[in-house]
This record gives structure tokens, sequence and C-alpha cells, in this order.
């Protein structure tokens, strides 16, 4: 463990728990992409399946924060398409994530380091992160504007993969080890919060309101 | 189980 990922695991708990502050307290999820979430979900389920199979002791921090993410993702979930459904602004959320999750799992099977169930689905679920928050980008495109509790929402969530590349980096130089799937999906990741970034950066640290197109 | 090359990251 080093300080990039320590403070990258943070700074994605901090998105997941602001997430849920927001839709909790507003008692409403506007301007929150549910098909994000619903990916996100996903993600975690592949990605820690190992532990609903050979369900081990919560005896380490790392069993108990797989459990925290996906149990605060399928309750965010909840609260979107059941709790508070009316408040989801369904029209908006509207990119297919059909054509998210069909190339992540082709390319799952096509580039991965082994062939076995769980590395597929492993493969599949850091492809589908990549391109997990687009359909909450999208959304914000769509509707022009940004809740700033939402924007502060993204910020975090960019930064936690933007720090786990200062994490591989470190681990590169360090430990001479190196994932290259997570790197190259995790530098994609990225790229596509820059725009975001961009805006969160010049704005809403100004007190600011994020307003597209800029 | 054969020592496959672990994923140690979340």
């Amino acid at each position: 463990m080093n300080i990039f990922r320590l403070f990258g695991d943070l700074s994605h708990l901090a998105a997941i728990a602001i997430l849920l502050l927001k839709i909790w307290k507003t008692r409403s999820c506007a301007g929150v992409s549910g098909k994000t979430q619903l990916l996100f979900a996903v993600c975690f389920i592949t990605r820690y399946i190992d532990l609903f199979l050979h369900f081990v002791s919560l005896y380490n921090t790392e069993k108990v924060m797989k459990l925290i993410y996906i149990s605060a993702s399928v309750f965010t979930c909840y609260l979107i398409f059941f709790k508070f459904k009316a408040t989801y602004d369904g029209n908006h959320d509207s990119m297919r994530a059909e054509f998210l999750i069909v190339p992540a799992a082709g390319l799952a099977c096509l580039i991965n380091t082994k062939f076995d169930a769980i590395e597929i689905l492993w493969t599949f679920s850091i492809y589908l992160e990549a391109v997990a928050i687009l359909p909450q980008l999208f959304l914000i495109s769509k509707t022009g504007e940004a809740e700033t509790i939402t924007s502060h929402y993204l910020f975090a969530q960019g930064s936690y993969r933007a720090l786990y590349i200062l994490n591989w980096i470190y681990r590169y130089h360090y430990e001479s080890h190196v994932d290259t799937i997570a790197i190259v999906a995790g530098v994609v990741q990225t790229i596509l919060y820059c725009d975001f970034f961009y805006l969160y950066i010049t704005k809403v640290v100004k007190g600011q309101k994020i307003v597209l197109p800029a | 189980q054969h020592a496959s090359k672990k994923h140690d990251e979340l």
C-alpha cells in the first residue's frame, strides 16, 4: 500500500458517500445518471465476485472495503430506481448502456491475462469501469448543467483513478509491478474526466456552477 | 489452487 493508492481509495469512498448524501439529503436524484450507478454496481460485483465464491472471514480492510463498495453502490441504485424514482431524470439519462457493456465484455474475452472465468470477469469489470462514467457526463451535457454537489462527486470519482495512475507509477518504480490492462483502462478512464476537471477547477473552485456549453 | 497472478488492488 502506498500513499497514492490510499488517497485513491479514500477519494473513491468519498465519491460514493457524497453521492449517497446528496440523494438522501435532497431526497432527489436529479442530475444523477442511474445508468452510471448501475454500471458501477456491475463493476464491483464482477470484480469482487471472489467474496461470494469462497467467503473468507472479514479479517482485513480489503474485504470490508469490497463489501462497502458493493453494498453502497447497490443501495445507491435502490435509491435512484425505487425510493426516489419520481425524481429520476430518465429522459436525459438516455445513453445506451448496452453500447458500453457489450464492447467491454467482448474486449475482455479478447484481451485478458488468462482465459478463465474469474479473470475475464475481472477484466470486464476493469474495461467497464473505464467507460461507466459516460452516461453521467452525457446526462450533464444534455441538461447543460451540474449541481455543485454532483460536481464534487464527479471530482472525487475522477480523482480516484487519477491517483491510482500515480500508484501504478510508484509500484512500477519501487516494486516493478505492472498490470497493463488496469493501467491502460485507468488512463482512458481518467482522460474522459479531463474536460470536466478543467471546468471543475476553473469554475466550481471559484464558487460558480458548471453550465454547459462552457 | 494454483497461485494465479492475484490482483491485489480494489
